[in-house]
């Protein structure tokens, strides 16, 4: 149930 | 260089021992504030950060900063020779192919060393945005860790619905589904049992499982962990450390249906 999303789409590249 | 000495080697054993199924490779990242380290776990759902203070330990030295390219299983390998008791200095020089590692008992003069080969790790740092959670849940470490296992034998996922009545944590699976529901609750005698919920507004999210069972390894570093959720953003489990130091993840919600 639902798709995992990535922590890299909330957190940014330093 | 690096020269820094924990009391008790249980620390760094227990850190280590609760990131190390997320996380092969990473850096310890060494400054004069203290050692740090963040890296995200091969699928990138899960971001684990560390901060081990200057004043975690005693002494301190750090002159320049020092990336120490780690394999965590090899290191783990090492801290294995470490007694829980034992005090532990961790050495580097500024530009090292080695950590040095050595225990030593308190107990009597048995002092032992070893020399861990570092490696070079390329890492991406991200940069984790101030945020003000929606709610903030502190509970007991161990009450966190039983309800994501008791859950997990039903479904993959957990929804955490944190509202003016208590924080629900709920699954649905093939064999059936489960809540459990938590008050704020007070213990004089052993506030280590408390559960503390701070709310602005109410928040509905769905986690994996398995990675909160992973994080739950952190448990025996404090009695208490804080979950803190704000809809739409990554979940953060945070154990608290003595002297500002910590152990945190970061954890990516699923979206939708």
């Amino acid at each position: 149930k639902g798709s995992q999303g990535s922590i890299m789409s909330f957190f940014s590249k330093k | 260089m690096l020269e820094a000495k924990l009391d008790q080697a249980s620390i760094l054993k227990k850190v280590v021992d609760a990131i190390k199924d997320l996380v092969q490779d990473c850096n310890f990242d060494c400054n004069d504030s203290g050692i740090a380290l963040q890296a995200m776990d091969n699928s990138h759902v899960a971001l684990v950060s560390m901060a081990l203070k200057a004043e975690s330990f005693q002494p301190y030295r750090c002159d320049r900063n020092i990336a120490l390219g780690l394999n965590l299983t090899s290191l783990t390998k090492v801290l294995r020779a470490a007694q829980n008791e034992d005090m532990l200095t961790l050495r580097a020089e500024d530009a090292p192919d080695s950590l040095n590692l050595v225990f030593e008992s308190k107990a009597d003069d048995r002092i032992s060393e070893y020399d861990l080969k570092l490696m070079d790790i390329d890492q991406e740092h991200l940069g984790i945005p101030e945020t003000e959670y929606a709610a903030t849940i502190t509970l007991p470490s161990s009450e966190f860790r039983r309800i994501c296992t008791d859950l997990m034998a039903l479904s993959e996922s957990v929804t955490i619905d944190a509202s003016k009545d208590g924080v629900k944590f709920s699954c649905t699976g093939d064999i059936g589904n489960g809540a459990v529901t938590l008050r704020s609750h007070t213990n004089v005698d052993k506030p280590e049992l408390n559960v503390d919920i701070e709310l602005s507004e109410p928040v509905s999210l769905t986690f994996s499982l398995k990675y909160l069972v992973n994080f739950c390894k952190a448990s025996a570093l404090s009695h208490q962990v804080k979950i803190c959720l704000s809809n739409e953003v990554p979940l953060l489990v945070e154990y608290a450390l003595e002297n500002q130091s910590h152990l945190r993840f970061y954890l990516a919600p699923k979206i939708g249906d």
